[in-house]
């Protein structure tokens, strides 16, 4: 669903900062201010997500803004990620031998 | 199986981290890095291999769109080994004239690859007296990783879904003290005091990501499908193995 919020009141400025040092960081720039809006609700969407993994990780790692804050977990999985492994590796080697029975 | 295992701290073994950029290569970067460590290890020559090669020649011509690390190994076997990274550099898109291996001399090449049990306790052992061995992971936590040792759950990360491959160099068990959390938006929390036995992994998404490219996932759970496909090249002959050893 989108990731537009609801609330159109003013963000909290240090989002909008941390954007703005995110894009400074990454060099990225964006084609139009809808779009800009598009990824800054995204970064901080996944701001909020690393947050959320931050406590529910049962070790040490410490979740946060990265070069992928402002793609989407579909755009991430498909830039980076390859097709899903097969439930199993292909068979290597040819079936040696004839089908028929009684042939070497 | 020792207690610990870094191969970044044998002199020149793994080589700088690299960046597949928006080609989907990781398979090819994977298998490329494990190639360079072994010939390292096994034969001391400083080689730098080529992963345009594994993409053009692909057999399954899938170069930038995804792969698999056994794709890689049946091409290095197809074509001989591979050529240097100097010679065949890394392009990031397929070469419009393709597969160019027989121009090249080769600075590498493999006897076989095998895929290890699926067992955390034999992985270890063999990367410790064998060397570093590609596997396949689920890499949905690793979109906003920064530090420390990620510990999934089959709910947090499913170890069935494994899509991205990178190079597994060591284990450790570290006595991790959590200062403050950093980040001006994120809330401050501090994480306690705990040990953790995790895996080292060299990824492929440049040395600004990450622990300097690396990043670490405990070790024992399965965290993240680590498990599923442990796969490695073998570059020499299985004759008696001279005895080696990972840096503790």
């Amino acid at each position: 669903d989108s990731l537009l919020t609801k609330d159109t009141g003013p963000r909290p400025l240090e989002l909008t900062e941390v954007f703005k040092l995110f894009q400074i960081k990454y060099n990225r720039s964006y084609a139009n201010p809808a779009e800009y809006a598009h990824r800054l609700n995204i970064f901080a969407h996944n701001l909020a997500q690393a947050q959320r993994l931050q406590e529910e990780d049962l070790g040490t790692a410490e979740f946060g803004e990265t070069p992928f804050s402002d793609l989407t977990e579909e755009e991430f999985g498909q830039l980076y990620g390859h097709q899903k492994a097969p439930e199993r590796i292909p068979n290597m080697v040819k079936k040696v031998g004839s089908e028929k029975w009684g042939q070497p | 199986v020792p207690s610990t295992c870094d191969w970044r701290k044998a002199t020149n073994i793994i080589s700088s981290i690299k960046n597949q950029k928006t080609c989907k290569c990781c398979w090819a970067i994977a298998a490329a890095d494990n190639i360079e460590a072994l010939w390292r290890i096994r034969y001391h020559e400083f080689v730098e291999v080529s992963v345009q090669e594994l993409l053009d020649c692909d057999r399954c011509g899938n170069a930038c769109n995804g792969g698999f690390v056994w794709d890689a190994y049946v091409t290095v076997l197809n074509n001989s080994g591979l050529a240097s990274k100097q010679d065949y550099p890394f392009k990031g898109y397929p070469n419009p004239h393709g597969c160019l291996a027989k121009r090249y001399t080769k600075v590498a090449w493999i006897q076989d690859f095998t895929m290890l049990a699926s067992d955390e306790q034999v992985i270890a052992g063999y990367l410790a007296t064998h060397g570093p061995i590609t596997v396949t992971i689920n890499m949905k936590l690793l979109q906003g990783y920064q530090k420390g040792v990620i510990k999934a759950t089959p709910t947090t990360c499913d170890p069935q879904q494994v899509d991205h491959s990178v190079l597994l160099v060591g284990f450790g068990k570290g006595k991790e003290e959590e200062g403050m959390q950093s980040g001006t938006v994120l809330s401050q929390t501090r994480k306690p005091r705990r040990s953790v036995p995790y895996w080292i992994l060299k990824n492929s998404w440049g040395a600004e990501w990450g622990e300097n490219g690396y990043f670490r996932l405990y070790r024992g759970n399965n965290s993240c499908g680590i498990t599923k496909y442990p796969i490695t090249a073998r570059v020499d002959h299985p004759v008696k193995k001279l005895p080696i050893s990972c840096p503790p």
